[in-house]
């Protein structure tokens, strides 16, 4: 679904201190935009929502190591060219 | 694959489409000649046909847009997201948009738009197939005038169509001429040069004169590559140069490594871990037939693959000679059956012929029964499932050598392998064209230098550098110092220290790898220090520490010390068939 506002939830990952903003604001971005995470998801959470699980959907997706973290073939993935359909949902 | 939640899926096999704008990237012609051949991809292997409709409500209505287009998914600008499609259904499903911010090529880089010929102004079609071999860029080769010139359809040996590159192409940068355009021919160390030329040069930079003559007026400047020339950085203009050294590890592609913005960059010298010099890559834009196939995929019903190598994985990454994975097939077929294509061809029955008689000398073939019957290896039939029969009927292989520990037999843009350690035995058929990328389907010789492990291809007078999958090349083996009197490479001999010995009629030079220049006092005759093996060998390589010269179902082989010690058959000895 289109995305009509960013999420409002502060996003962590577990085991690490926060890359820097613009990574975890791209990683926020992506997962949202193709259905790794849905906004009810988010907004049910508390502030402090752990990724982790929809990281590793999203590398199993696309054939990444699944570390469950914010690393740097995750990031390359997420900057590159791409479909605009999403990965998961209608 | 994956099928969209619902399986949703056209109720008829006969679809219609119908572009409604056109990207300015791109001739019309050239967009709709690409939607075409992206259904084409999935009416080939499936009973569903696509009729392109010029007005009208159509099954799948194409178009280009930016931002927000009216579907409440809006593009981002330019990279990021590509295009999307919906499933199939009526309304905006099955409708397919492109993000008009992007730069649509087909995936090479900007269109040349031709001059003259006989193509009336078409665009050059990049790749395209002249005198059996493929260029990707304007090329001089068959003309003695120095114009360049491209074809304008994917084969000019097949169609005929061509026309001459824009001159603008020619114009130098940097040396002395101030952006001056390239005389051709000029004389250059007293040699005639129709083209842009690195010789004289140590840096492989390209280089043309700007006037008649340079020998007299010493007027040049350097040849703009449109392939590489690079963008910013602190080299603007300057041509890749592949491989380049960065980090320490070998790079034969543009690369993105080091950077966290994505773009893609070059070193402009061999080592950018010293020189520092480096520059963007040109843009070469997305291929709009290979993101075309993918979202008409979606148009059809198939939801993203997470097969990396299939056309229905979400990420773009260019291949030129595209083809069908066999799980988008799988996912298609699912959907809407197999069609009405032709059932794949049985394999060849097995050989009745008696095999030829074991020659007992170089260039004869005659022998007593006896000799017959003490040579010959017993022939079990081969099991119903032999993965290695193919190989073992095929004659006359177009190239042999050994790659990373086993023994390689190319044959038409196939080849298997063979090693002796693992239990496997001989592997294959596999595709040439997707082990190395560019090659084209017959290729002469090939060797691995065992000190970089890269592997050089050759075919007629052309030759390639492959680091894996990445490639220098084609270029001409004059580049190595190899004279016209060879006119393609039948061998190559490993002999360590950096030197390898090719082979072509009667003759061979030696190679010395690093520099790729033949050495000095070449070329040789073979049966000087060859002798007993055949002159007219068709495969010439180093396997297990000897030296193996083939000729129709045989082999000669020969120690280190220069004497024959075996002659048997290609495919009892070396196929183990």
């Amino acid at each position: 679904a289109p995305l009509h506002s960013k999420p409002q939830a502060v996003i962590t990952f577990p085991g690490e201190l926060l890359s820097a903003p613009s990574d975890v604001e791209l990683a926020e971005s992506y997962l949202l935009r193709f259905g790794y995470i849905q906004e009810a998801e988010a907004r049910r959470s508390s502030k402090h929502v752990s990724l982790a699980k929809a990281l590793r959907k999203m590398q199993k997706q696309l054939g990444l190591e699944e570390t469950g973290e914010l690393d740097a073939s995750t990031l390359e993935a997420m900057r590159a060219p791409r479909c605009g359909v999403p990965d998961v949902g209608g | 694959f994956l099928t969209f939640e619902g399986e949703l899926k056209w109720d008829h096999m006969d679809l219609t489409y119908r572009v409604m704008n056109y990207s300015p990237d791109l001739d019309r012609a050239v967009i709709d000649d690409a939607f075409q051949r992206a259904f084409k991809v999935w009416s080939d292997v499936t009973p569903l046909t696509f009729t392109q409709i010029y007005s009208g409500e159509a099954d799948i209505m194409i178009m280009f847009g930016s931002q927000e287009h009216g579907d409440g998914y809006p593009f981002d600008g330019k990279d990021g997201l590509l295009a999307h499609a919906f499933p199939p259904g009526s309304g905006i499903q099955g409708d397919a948009h492109f993000d008009d911010d992007e730069f649509w090529t087909l995936g090479t880089g900007l269109e040349v738009k031709t001059r003259y010929g006989n193509a009336n102004g078409a665009s050059c079609h990049f790749p395209f197939i002249f005198e059996g071999h493929s260029y990707s860029r304007c090329i001089t080769e068959g003309r003695t005038d120095g114009m360049l010139w491209c074809a304008t359809t994917a084969s000019y040996d097949a169609d005929k169509t061509y026309g001459f590159c824009p001159s603008e192409l020619l114009y130098t940068n940097g040396g002395n001429s101030d952006g001056s355009p390239c005389v051709f021919p000029f004389i250059f160390d007293g040699t005639s040069y129709d083209t842009c030329t690195t010789d004289g040069r140590s840096d492989g930079y390209r280089w043309c004169a700007t006037t008649a003559n340079f020998d007299q007026d010493k007027k040049y400047g350097f040849c703009p590559n449109r392939d590489t020339a690079v963008i910013g950085g602190n080299s603007q203009g300057d041509p890749c140069i592949f491989p380049f050294t960065f980090l320490g590890q070998s790079y034969s592609a543009c690369t993105s490594e080091g950077r966290q913005d994505g773009k893609l960059w070059c070193a402009t010298t061999s080592n950018y871990d010293t020189d520092k010099k480096w520059g963007f890559c040109p843009d070469r834009g997305y291929s709009i037939f290979l993101v075309a196939a993918h979202e008409f995929g979606h148009s059809l019903g198939l939801d993203h693959s997470s097969v990396r190598e299939a056309l229905m994985y979400p990420m773009y990454s260019y291949v030129q000679d595209f083809q069908l994975h066999e799980d988008d097939v799988q996912g298609i077929q699912y959907l809407y059956g197999r069609g009405s294509g032709p059932e794949p061809t049985p394999p060849a029955p097995l050989p009745t012929e008696e095999p030829q008689p074991m020659p007992t000398e170089a260039g004869s073939a005659s022998t007593t029964e006896e000799e017959e019957q003490e040579t010959l290896e017993p022939t079990a039939e081969p099991s119903p499932v032999d993965p290695s029969r193919d190989a073992c009927i095929e004659k006359n292989f177009d190239a042999i050598t050994e790659i990373n520990g086993e023994l390689h037999f190319f044959k038409n843009g196939k080849y298997w392998t063979h090693s002796s350690f693992w239990k496997s035995g001989t592997q294959g058929a596999f595709s040439i064209a997707d082990s190395w990328p560019g090659l084209p389907a017959v290729i002469d010789a090939a060797f691995q230098d065992v000190l970089t492990k890269r592997v050089f291809f050759f075919a007629g007078r052309q030759f390639w550098v492959f680091s894996g999958k990445n490639a220098v090349g084609p270029r001409g083996i004059e580049k190595l110092g190899i004279g016209k009197e060879a006119g393609r490479i039948t061998g190559a001999l490993q002999r360590g220290r950096g030197k390898v010995l090719l082979f072509s009629g009667e003759h061979y030079w030696r190679l010395d790898v690093k520099v790729q220049t033949v050495d000095k006092g070449y070329p040789r005759a073979t049966d000087d220090v060859f002798t007993g093996v055949p002159l007219d060998a068709r495969n010439v390589f180093l396997y297990q520490d000897k030296y193996h010269f083939c000729r129709d179902s045989f082999y000669w082989r020969m120690t280190p010390r220069y004497q024959v010690d075996r002659v048997g058959y290609i495919k009892y000895d070396l196929l183990q068939c």
